[in-house]
């Protein structure tokens, strides 16, 4: 039977919102030791996302990028926590992305599935 | 029979010279949609790893990061065409890293291996 996302996911992922300046978000990836933030409105309600190569335009265009929604994905591909992890895997290549955060029911934020955790179960010879 | 890592790799990676400015690493990384860089020295040899993880301490601490020496991974983790995939997801997770640089028998890089090369071999089940 095939695993479901809820088996291999990360259980948090780090939020921040689109009115942060870049520099937020760079100490909260590098804190955080993730690639991937998740760019949520007052309401938590999920509004794009914003990855380390988004932060790297802020390197290139300083002068152009101030706030993390300047920079960020705003139609974001996410998961559940119940999709089959072959249907999650197939989203990330189709899309050329290294992360899906894992919504429930509401489309709150209740965790992150980055390439990282399905080669966990390469690793461990499914 | 285990699938081998050059039977999934990327047969391109992208690399960068020490020296160079964050900015121009910054633009290899945008320009070729990818977050990770190997660092060659002027004969061709690995010497480090640059990734818009690293690339994002720029936004940070712009006046103490100016070249690619300052913020890249000396210490490279890497595989090799006949390394069994399983072993290679191994040294993804336990190094908390999501890309690892192929090295032929020369230690020249001949490609990368990332959690979404990993990851196909998920969504296509196996
Ligand atoms: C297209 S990928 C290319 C670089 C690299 N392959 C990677 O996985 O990050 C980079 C872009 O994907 C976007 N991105 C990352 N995860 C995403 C997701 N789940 N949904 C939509 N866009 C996403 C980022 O905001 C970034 O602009
Ligand atoms: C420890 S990871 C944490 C962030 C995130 N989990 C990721 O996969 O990038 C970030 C650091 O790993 C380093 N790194 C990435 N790939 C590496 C590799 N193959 N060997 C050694 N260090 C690597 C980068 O240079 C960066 O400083």
């Amino acid at each position: 039977k095939t695993p479901r996302v809820r088996e291999i996911m990360d259980r948090t992922a780090v939020s921040i919102t689109g009115d942060q300046p870049v520099t937020a978000a760079a100490a909260k990836l590098l804190r955080g030791e993730t690639n991937h933030l998740v760019v949520v409105d007052a309401n938590g309600a999920v509004t794009g996302i914003v990855t380390t190569f988004d932060i790297s335009k802020a390197v290139l265009r300083p002068e152009k990028v101030r706030s993390v929604a300047d920079v960020m994905t705003r139609r974001v591909v996410s998961t559940t926590p119940d999709e089959p992890v072959d249907i999650a895997a197939q989203k990330l290549e189709r899309n050329n992305i290294s992360a899906l955060p894992v919504l429930d029911g509401e489309r709150r934020v209740i965790g992150m599935l980055t390439g990282t955790n399905l080669s966990r179960l390469i690793g461990r010879g499914r």
